[in-house]
């Protein structure tokens, strides 16, 4: 990560990551609010629309039916 | 097959979600993937975004599962509360979509204060909701202004993103665009009379501190952020001293030839005004080095070299500092001038710890005299990020040698996300090219 984090340690055990396999979720007694929910719906697409993500936070329209439509393996593919 | 997929990320927030971001706020995380099931602990929504942006730091495209992320503990807190950046939108406009991206761009490297260098000599793009003649006459043309729906929107964007905007209305110079239209500049007098020349905002009358009364009343409103940025820098004397009306005020208050003194007088009373609003201020160094009595609060931004020397000395007059000096991004050169920025160090001078707990973080700065939108996002970034490093990561993290090899791999990650940072460390390539 960028900026180095304080304390990081990481081992060679991977895990796949799939969009429609993987979600956020917010753990019952933790606070929320529209900040969070809305930051989760941003680092989801980030994470899985990396190529359309910047149209999409800047002109909503303009990408949404291009998330919409396609199919998550194609991106996953990609 | 036989990989495990990682199939959740729990997300926890301790304390309920404040509205804004301060200079206070705790940014401090936890990401923990041990397991199909991973956690993101904070003590605050700020913290939470941080952790979310490491989170999508930690995944990577794999040729064989798509996209991975290894087995991973962090534990995680910004050395410094202020990692700013500033972009002057005076010396050329840039529009509310490029900023955007430059904050988005900012959120990426965990930079947490975009420092609004909004109006200048040049242009004053700001459409005021109690004086509009001062962009109707001030800004470039009337296309090259912020309208308040602008503003409010970039504050939001900011905001969902844990950036604080700062905005800044520098005074007394550096306001030529100003007074086209609103009667507030000193007019500058040659050989005995007036020379159609105007200097700094005029002191010697009321009516400029009864306008900034005013001015400043409407952006304490506008801009939510605990602080506005005076300025205060480079203050020429020449137009005051010509002026017959600034001649006899100074005797009349006693300041002899010594202008300084007037340039103190002209900070106290702004300071007093914004002070009055509620609101605490930052400002460039020289209002303290010109002695003006300011706020305990007040956030002293040192830009002028040699910076171990200005940091000691303003540290030791017990205020609050951010060091911007070294990191003038403006000042482009060939090659790896990240380097630079790297090196320097808000800690590096002389002084007592508690001297270096008044340094509460630093500032990039992009000014605009050869920067627009076509070029401010390419010139800013990555360069920038280097700069985000050294505000956030701990003090031991030095090395240009091992942060080489990751800034490409963030700079790539800019590219991957249509952010076109340009490449700062010679010939190299990335998996995805920008090609927009």
């Amino acid at each position: 990560p960028w900026p180095q984090p304080q304390a990081i340690h990481t081992t060679p055990q991977q895990y796949g990551v799939h969009p429609a396999a993987f979600h956020f979720l917010v753990n019952q007694t933790s606070q929320t609010c529209d900040l969070l929910t809305s930051a989760l719906d941003r680092y989801y697409k980030l994470i899985f629309y990396p190529y359309s993500y910047l149209n999409y936070i800047l002109d909503p329209e303009s990408v949404i039916d291009e998330i919409k439509d396609k199919p998550k393996k194609t991106l996953f593919d990609l | 097959r036989d990989t495990p997929l990682l199939k959740r990320l729990n997300v926890y927030i301790q304390e309920p979600c404040e509205q804004y971001p301060t200079l206070e706020s705790d940014e401090s995380y936890t990401i923990v993937v041990t397991s199909d099931s991973a956690v993101l602990e904070a003590v605050s929504i700020w913290g939470a975004i941080r952790g979310l942006e490491t989170f999508s730091h930690l995944i990577y495209p794999d040729d064989n599962l798509g996209l991975a992320i290894n087995q991973t503990t962090i534990i995680d807190f910004p050395r410094f509360q202020h990692r700013g950046l500033l972009l002057d939108t005076s010396r050329h406009f840039i529009s509310i979509k490029t900023l955007k991206i430059n904050l988005e761009a900012m959120s990426n490297s965990k930079m947490n204060v975009f420092h609004f260098h909004i109006v200048d000599d040049q242009s004053f793009p700001y459409e005021s909701r109690s004086f509009p003649d001062l962009s109707g006459a001030g800004a470039y043309n009337q296309d090259h202004v912020y309208s308040q729906e602008d503003i409010a929107s970039l504050i939001e964007f900011a905001r969902q993103r844990g950036i604080r905007v700062v905005v800044e209305f520098d005074s007394p110079g550096h306001t030529q665009s100003w007074g086209r239209v609103i009667d507030i500049l000193t007019h500058c007098y040659s050989g005995g009379k007036p020379n159609n020349e105007f200097g700094p905002m005029d002191p010697s009358r009321n009516s400029t501190f009864n306008f900034l009364k005013k001015m400043f009343s409407e952006v304490a409103t506008v801009f939510p952020d605990h602080y506005v940025h005076l300025g205060g820098d480079e203050v020429d004397f020449d137009c005051w001293r010509s002026n017959p009306d600034v001649q006899a005020f100074m005797k009349q208050m006693g300041f002899g030839n010594d202008y300084s003194l007037l340039e103190q007088y002209y900070m106290q009373k702004v300071v007093d005004i914004v002070g009055s609003t509620g609101k605490g201020y930052a400002v460039w160094q020289e209002i303290i080095d010109n002695n003006v009595t300011v706020k305990a609060d007040t956030v002293v931004e040192v830009w002028k070299d040699p910076y171990p020397d200005e940091l000691a000395r303003v540290t030791k007059l017990g205020y609050r500092t951010l060091l911007s000096t070294c990191w003038y991004l403006n000042y482009i050169s060939y090659g790896k001038d990240w380097v630079n920025y790297y090196k320097c160090d808000p800690h590096n001078f002389a002084g007592t710890d508690a001297q270096k707990k008044l340094v509460v973080g630093g500032e990039a700065c992009m000014w605009g005299e050869f920067i627009d939108a076509t070029n401010v996002i390419t010139t800013t970034w990555p360069r920038a990020a280097t700069v985000a490093e050294r505000l956030w990561s701990a003090a031991n993290v030095t090395d240009p040698n091992a942060a080489t090899p990751r800034l490409e791999e963030h700079r790539c990650r800019y590219l991957r996300r249509g952010i076109p940072a340009a490449p700062v460390n010679g010939p190299s390539y990335c998996d995805f090219e920008f090609n927009r």
